[in-house]
């Protein structure tokens, strides 16, 4: 465990339970794309298969039941909650979900590390992960402006890849073998999505005003 | 183990 990486995965933690807690206290989730949420349950809920079978440590399993139980009590608001889901916005958040999601099977059914159930549900997982938040710049996009909530959430995230990219550049030059080219090039994919969403982002900060991004 | 060196990452 290196500085970079408890970093990566705090921001990353802190990201899921704001978002969580924000949406429990005030009761709207309104701006947040179900379909990113949903797709970020079944990141955690493919990647970790592994919970119960390899111990590592308690940290990793601990977290790891943190981020299954966040993700989809997120989603269990958004969809059932009776005060929360009628601030969802369905009609604005309308990307579809097979876009998304048969690339990445298809992509993990060809190119992974080893070709067994765990590892192409693992290996799909970061694909999966890389395009997940997709429906959710497109619904900031279309809204044309985001509140506070959606932009520390988003911002909380894209702080997290940028750690796990400076975790994987320490690791590779501390620890022999650590080579992992597939969580490298999806995570650096994921990091540039949140490229332009962080210029806009800066921009209103800098400006002190409600953030626009453009059509 | 060179294969399972990055899954303790989260």
């Amino acid at each position: 465990m290196n500085i970079f990486r408890l970093a990566g995965d705090m921001t990353h933690l802190a990201s899921v339970l704001v978002l969580l807690l924000k949406i429990h206290t005030i009761k709207s989730c309104a701006g947040i794309s179900l379909k990113t949420q949903e797709l970020y349950a079944i990141v955690f809920a493919t990647r970790y298969l592994d919970i119960f079978t390899d111990f590592i440590s308690l940290y990793n399993t601990i977290m790891k039941l943190i981020f299954l139980g966040s993700s989809f009590s997120i989603v269990w608001y958004i969809r059932q909650h009776k005060i929360v889901r009628r601030s969802y916005d369905k009609d604005q958040d309308t990307f579809r979900y097979v876009f998304i999601v048969l690339p990445c099977i298809f992509l993990a059914l060809i190119i992974n590390e080893k070709f067994t159930f765990k590892e192409v549900m693992w290996t799909f997982s970061l694909y999966l992960e890389a395009v997940a938040i997709l429906p959710q710049l497109v619904l900031l996009q279309r809204t044309r402006n985001i509140d506070n909530l959606t932009g520390q959430y988003v911002f909380l995230l894209g702080a997290y890849r940028a750690l796990y990219i400076l975790n994987w550049i320490y690791r590779y030059f501390t620890e022999p073998h650590y080579i992992h080219w597939i969580p490298w090039i999806a995570g650096i994919v994921q990091t540039l999505l949140y490229g332009d969403f962080f210029y806009y982002y800066f921009h209103s900060w800098k400006n002190n005003k409600k953030l626009q991004l453009p059509a | 183990e060179k294969q399972d060196s990055g899954k303790d990452e989260l």
